[in-house]
């Protein structure tokens, strides 16, 4: 159990940070969230480059998914 | 090791990343 809404919740979060619905997000769209979340431009673009793990620039829906299980199962251990 | 000090970073940076995304749509952690 758990496994449904962590993926629920990854693709949420990818709609949040994916505003234009393009389907992958830039790093553009990540400094964006700099307005709404406690998190400074420089850890947002720290946060960019973690999770975009082929570090082409662009984070797909799979990268995303991949940084957020990794997450969400390190904290529920 | 600078390397090692980003990589735990990273990490954390990450989790909090997460973790105001969490609250931000639920309203607490």
């Amino acid at each position: 159990p758990g496994q449904l809404d962590m993926l629920k919740k990854a693709q949420e979060f990818f709609q949040t940070c994916d505003t234009e619905g393009k389907g992958f997000i830039t790093k553009k769209d990540m400094q964006r969230l700099h307005n709404e979340l406690p998190l400074s431009l420089e850890d947002l673009e720290d946060v960019f480059d973690t999770l975009d793990a082929d570090g082409n620039g662009f984070l797909t829906p799979e990268e995303f998914n991949n940084g957020f299980s990794h997450f969400f199962f390190s904290q529920n251990n | 090791d600078p390397n090692m000090k980003a990589g735990a970073t990273s990490e954390g940076v990450l989790a909090n990343f997460f973790n105001s995304l969490l609250s931000k749509k639920t309203g607490s952690p």
